[in-house]
């Protein structure tokens, strides 16, 4: 069962002077986001449900909450897997979707299961700074879905050594108040990564 | 490359091939550009001092200068270009990254910046901020948000119902910014949105300067009051003592592993014609806010593949009728 009132309570709490501004003791902080934790969790259930009813889909729906460090088991092991876009705006949009990958091609189809065509981006043994052949600008539906390196920082923020060496970048897009499904599918495990360089120093 | 550049059919951003700084940004469509410096500097926390003993803490921000001390002069870069995104990473400390963003279709460039752990070991409280300077002529005046609708004018050391006696150059015109602040002169209007409650001001005409800070956009953050004395909304700062305000220990955040957080942020810049810009930051700002997302699932995925509003709701309605409890 999925349930949004411990959500709405965590932040009815944080509704203190306090919690908004980050103006109390560490143990307190800590406890303000271990109630916030715990409604996202429960609130993702509902959420969850919901699109596998409207999408009409038994498989377990994941949600990758730490996208924002390129850290996402599910896209990182899967060779195949659907990306639901939920959008809560008023008005549609287009909306870059980059998610952690260990292929280096993949194959992308858009809700109406036309094929988005793949490209790799790879570093090419250049100097320092790596720069591939400038692209002409395309139109943001047409793009095709591409695979570029994770930034040094971000493997440093992974804790370096693990994760996904490349990200997958394609274009999407959902409807006002609604959701699009992309599937994704790897084509070929292909060549192994060489890491971005830092100049020396 | 002797021209750093980044570019998409709305902007042009140039870089200083020398030093890796941000240097204009052109918007392509109306034909005019801006010289835009950015780089990323640290007040040093007081601790007190012959004026006031007032120190630096979680409840009040004060530096114990006027004038922030840069992370570098000078940036290491990687530029990467391809048909979907063209981007540019800055490395200007161990502690302090960033990377300039521009896509297909984006009337923005999105500056995704990492800040963190702050070194302490010279037992130095620190405040980060993120500056943009610029010629424009701004006479002390700058906008910031109130809880994300009402922009209201600042003007640097003014108050405009009482008559101030501004003790505090920095921290007395700092404002709270929950979405948006922007600088304008007659014609051209910079705009910066947050992705999340910051502390920013304007302390020299032309510039503006967010200071880094972590935290959700959750609740209601407080009216636009100053954050002279009260707390300066959650900013990235790491600080080695109390203020004597109540909490008792030093905003000091231990992180996961100790050495203190990590914190990793965006924002986006617009460059706009002044009359119009607000066409842009409105439903920009509303889509920091209320984000698009991505849910996964393995596998092939399903056979309903994009529903709208009304799809949502006949299904709904469907899905109520045939004896599923849901209300």
């Amino acid at each position: 069962p999925g349930d949004s009132s411990a959500l709405r309570e965590a932040v009815a709490v944080a509704q203190h002077h306090d919690a908004v501004s980050g103006t109390e003791r560490q143990h307190v902080a800590d406890d303000y986001a271990r109630q916030l934790a715990k409604g996202w969790d429960s609130c993702q259930v509902l959420v969850a449900n919901a699109l596998s009813l409207l999408g009409g889909t038994k498989e377990p729906l994941v949600f990758c909450n730490a996208l924002n460090i390129s850290v996402c088991p599910l896209s990182e092991t899967s060779a195949q897997f659907t990306v639901i876009l939920y959008n809560p705006l008023a008005w549609g949009v287009a909306w870059p979707v980059r998610l952690p990958v260990r292929g280096t091609s993949y194959a992308v189809t858009d809700p109406q299961g036309r094929p988005v065509a793949s490209q790799v981006s790879r570093d090419s043994p250049k100097p320092p700074v790596p720069t591939e052949p400038p692209c002409p600008p395309c139109e943001p539906l047409t793009c095709p879905p591409q695979v570029v390196p994770v930034s040094g920082v971000t493997r440093w923020l992974r804790g370096g050594a693990g994760g996904a060496p490349g990200e997958l970048l394609f274009q999407a897009w959902a409807p006002p108040l609604g959701f699009s499904t992309f599937g994704v599918k790897q084509l070929s495990l292909g060549a192994p990564w060489d890491p971005p360089r830092w100049p020396s120093g | 490359d002797p021209e750093p550049q980044i570019q998409n059919e709305h902007l042009r951003v140039l870089f200083d091939p020398i030093t890796g700084h941000l240097r204009e940004i052109q918007n392509l469509a109306k034909g005019f550009s801006l010289p835009v410096f950015q780089s990323f500097y640290w007040y040093n926390a007081s601790t007190g001092d012959a004026l006031c003993p007032q120190a630096s803490g979680a409840y009040i921000f004060r530096p114990n200068a006027s004038t922030p001390i840069p992370v570098a002069k000078r940036v290491a870069t990687r530029l990467l270009k391809t048909a979907l995104v063209q981007e540019l990473h800055q490395n200007f400390s161990a502690w302090c990254s960033q990377v300039l963003r521009l896509r297909p279709g984006q009337p923005y460039l999105e500056l995704e910046w990492t800040v963190g752990p702050i070194p302490v070991s010279d037992g130095l409280g620190k405040e980060v901020i993120s500056r943009f300077e610029t010629p424009l002529r701004t006479a002390g005046r700058f906008y910031t948000d109130s809880n994300g609708r009402q922009v209201l004018e600042r003007r640097r050391d003014y108050r405009p119902t009482w008559n101030l006696n501004q003790s505090e150059p920095v921290a007395g015109n700092y404002y709270p910014v929950n979405t948006r602040i922007f600088i304008r002169d007659q014609k051209v209007q910079l705009t910066v949105l947050t992705d999340r409650s910051q502390g920013g001001s304007s302390i020299l005409d032309g510039s503006l300067e967010l200071m880094v800070s972590w935290g959700q956009r959750g609740g209601t953050p407080r009216e636009g009051t100053p954050v002279t004395s009260p707390c300066p909304l959650q900013v990235h700062r790491r600080l080695l003592n109390d203020d004597n305000r109540g909490v008792a220990e030093p905003l000091d955040e231990p992180g996961d592993d100790g050495q203190g957080l990590v914190v990793r942020g965006r924002h986006l810049v617009l460059l706009d014609t002044a009359a119009t810009a607000a066409d842009q930051h409105r439903p920009q700002a509303q889509e920091m806010v209320t984000s698009p997302y991505v849910v996964l699932a393995p596998g092939p995925g399903p056979h309903l593949r994009q529903v709208s509003r009304e799809g949502l709701g006949g299904h709904l309605r469907q899905v109520s009728r045939e004896g599923s409890p849901g209300s």
